[in-house]
């Protein structure tokens, strides 16, 4: 169950216009974007189309951005699909619906148009609308299975392969490949990965917008759950996700971020030998499945540095944390590491409440895109521009607009999650008053008075036994 | 509960795994919110699919013919300031109010509630052999000032800790009693003061135990169920 949007390349927010208006732009057409693409797919002309996401409108465009004389502009109202053959400058299976504009062989000679016949005269590849032979660009149109190829300038070299690598060598991944962003949307079995912001054949959980720096980019295998490896959700109902085949580097990245007696960020470079949790309980070895059995199996993930049974984070968590020796408590987080104190006043912070506070912080501190407060998806705000005009309540910055005690919040762009605190810190100020003094003073208890709870049948109390 | 004995205590919620079992309690705030501890769960953005609370029945297994057992799945999980360590977690359905399930009372806003107040704590986890392990226990503990506290607890005490007094019997939380609730005695109400949160040692005769100080998140436990 492919979508057509399979084939094509999202750029969000993003419009692609002539450097020099040329003929008058087509006509816009009502749908979704899959209907766009699919459109466009049966259009031999169409590369990309913009699709207003608003108006559910589209415009099919003859071009792409590596097109000549064309220019990317911003436009929150648009997304631009190109189609990734136009776009990609690797090779998926023999190349012959490569698309890029490499013009040069292996060996760096120029290539010859394929229109033209000298210096060598070839008369059986001749360019036509749907075969993709234009300018001087490498093809492969007789599917040779070493790849694209090229007539070349060289008047004793007739042709030469252009030795365009395979997507899946292209980019490489660093130790559990997190952090891949290459463009292999295939599976090791071959089969065609889902769209990430795609909800079929397969719901999920990881939508781009909720987790937008895990790269989750149209249909290209990621490894946003710290799995072993890149993944994707398959095109197959039958199938619900499955690796990718995506090739280590040779070199192993140095970690940064190294602390052992404190942790900065998420403590994902803590590697010191705390190995107990907040209320004592011994953490489980890493290398053991006993109590608690688990995939964060030391071999598989050498870069996280699993050692014996130290707190660690090998999953972009909050913080470090241990499966525990205790086998009802499958998890604890080590919050009793100090937090490294040169952290605390490098990043923005806020002062009081933070209702003053008018940086730029559009974050929540899970990391999740903050909801522009104008807007009105995917939650409908109680507090907005036009209900708290003083309150600077600019883009999606992160705002304070109904003082409240814990700090600067926003909405959110995740669907289940309607607002939360964001990534900024009190500023260092002096330390508060003992508690009772900040707090409010204890009113005599008959003032306090409570509805409709706290209330009990004194009696089955008495009966407990 | 270590120190306890069974009792009533209708606003203490079981929280229980995909497989059933037991493993933290909660406090019933609203008819479908339930308030907990952060640690007792994995993330915030844990998958609770299969995760339940269990009101409206003493007894932490109870028979499957039960009149009074009420079993709501919980929909999500919302983490509070991250200071707090309280989480907040939505029910599929409202729970149904009877003599066996009743909401506890929150504190107004940055409340102290009186050092020595007539507080108690209640759960379904370990009781050491102090009590019957099978019910619901619920045990006394006196509030002790803050400052007293911060001298005991040598100057480690946060404002948004709050402290009761040790006892000499040893009476305290333990394993499985993590998030549920330390309910005081206000105008003739019972109000959720503190959450119970793990401790190095259960039910120590020669320190004061340390809650959650809820009154401090009154405003975020608030705006969450009205967002």
């Amino acid at each position: 169950q492919r979508s057509p949007l399979n084939d094509f390349q999202r750029l969000r927010a993003t419009e692609l216009l002539p450097a020099v208006p040329a003929e008058p732009p087509r006509p816009a057409e009502r749908g979704s974007a899959e209907q766009c693409a699919r459109r466009c797919a049966a259009s031999p002309g169409c590369r990309a189309f913009h699709h207003d996401r608003q108006s559910q409108l589209c415009q099919l465009l003859p071009r792409t951005q590596h097109s000549p004389r064309v220019q990317l502009h911003k436009n929150i109202h648009y997304d631009l699909y190109q189609k990734k053959d136009y776009l990609r400058d690797c090779i998926v299976g023999n190349g012959s619906s490569y698309r890029g504009t490499r013009a040069t062989t292996e060996k760096g000679l120029r290539c010859q148009h394929w229109h033209a016949m000298t210096p060598h005269d070839h008369s059986r590849f001749l360019p036509s609308p749907r075969n993709g032979l234009e300018e001087n660009y490498c093809r492969n149109p007789d599917r040779d299975k070493r790849g694209p190829w090229c007539y070349t300038m060289d008047p004793n070299v007739r042709h030469q392969s252009c030795g365009i690598k395979k997507c899946e060598d292209a980019v490489c991944m660093t130790c559990n490949g997190e952090e891949y962003r290459g463009a292999v949307d295939h599976t090791e079995s071959g089969i065609e990965c889902q769209r990430w912001d795609l909800q079929h054949p397969h719901k999920h959980p990881y939508h781009p917008d909720k987790y937008p720096d895990k790269g989750l980019d149209d249909n290209y295998c990621r490894n946003p759950d710290s799995s072993e490896r890149p993944w994707c959700y398959t095109t197959d109902p039958g199938r619900e996700r499955e690796y990718c085949r995506v090739r280590l580097c040779k070199k192993r990245p140095r970690p940064h971020n190294v602390t052992t007696g404190c942790f900065r960020g998420k403590g994902e470079g803590y590697r010191g030998r705390v190995n107990v949790t907040v209320s004592g309980i011994p953490c489980q070895r890493w290398d053991s499945q006993t109590p608690h059995r688990h995939h964060f199996v030391p071999e598989k993930y050498p870069c996280k540095d699993l050692q014996e049974n130290y707190c660690r984070n090998p999953d972009g968590s909050e913080a470090p944390w241990c499966f525990t020796a205790h086998a009802s408590i499958r998890i604890a987080f080590c919050f009793h590491i100090r937090r490294c104190p040169d952290e605390l006043d490098a990043q923005e912070c806020y002062h009081g409440h933070g209702e003053r506070y008018h940086g730029h912080v559009s974050k929540t501190r899970k990391g999740i895109t903050c909801q522009p407060w104008a807007a009105h998806e995917p939650h409908e705000p109680q507090i907005s521009p036009v209900t708290h005009p003083e309150a600077h309540l600019e883009e999606n910055y992160c705002r304070n607009p109904d003082n409240d005690s814990h700090g600067p919040w926003c909405y959110t762009m995740d669907p289940r999650t309607p607002f939360d605190y964001c990534a900024i810190k009190p500023c260092c100020e002096p330390p508060p008053a003992p508690p009772a003094k900040l707090l409010t003073p204890t009113p005599p208890a008959d003032v306090v008075a409570f509805e409709e709870c706290g209330r009990r049948d004194e009696r089955l109390q008495r009966k407990g036994r | 509960i270590i120190g306890g004995q069974p009792g009533n205590s209708p606003w203490t919620v079981s929280i229980r795994n995909r497989a059933g079992v037991h493993f933290c309690g909660g406090s019933l705030v609203k008819e479908q919110w339930v308030v907990s501890t952060r640690q007792c769960f994995a993330s915030c953005d844990a998958d609770l699919t299969g995760y339940e609370v269990q009101l409206g029945t003493l007894f932490k297994d109870p028979s499957p013919g039960d009149p009074d057992q009420q079993t709501i799945p919980i929909t999500r999980i919302v983490c509070g300031p991250s200071e707090s360590q309280l989480v907040m977690l939505k029910l599929a359905r409202p729970a149904a109010l009877n003599r066996r399930v009743a909401l506890i009372c929150l504190p107004p806003e940055r409340y102290v509630v009186p050092a020595g107040t007539d507080c108690e704590i209640a759960g379904w986890g370990e009781t050491r052999g102090t009590s019957d392990g099978s019910v619901l226990n619920v045990a006394r503990l006196p509030v002790l000032a803050h400052g007293e506290c911060n001298a005991a607890l040598r100057g480690r005490v946060k404002e948004s800790e709050l402290c009761t007094a040790p006892l000499r019997a040893g009476v305290g939380a333990c394993e499985g009693d993590y998030g549920g609730p330390l309910a005081c005695l206000t105008a003739d109400c019972w109000v959720l003061e503190g959450v119970i949160t793990p401790s190095r040692v259960c039910a120590r005769t020669d320190q004061p135990a340390l809650f959650i100080r809820v009154s401090l998140y009154v405003d975020w436990i608030q705006k969450v169920m009205k967002m």
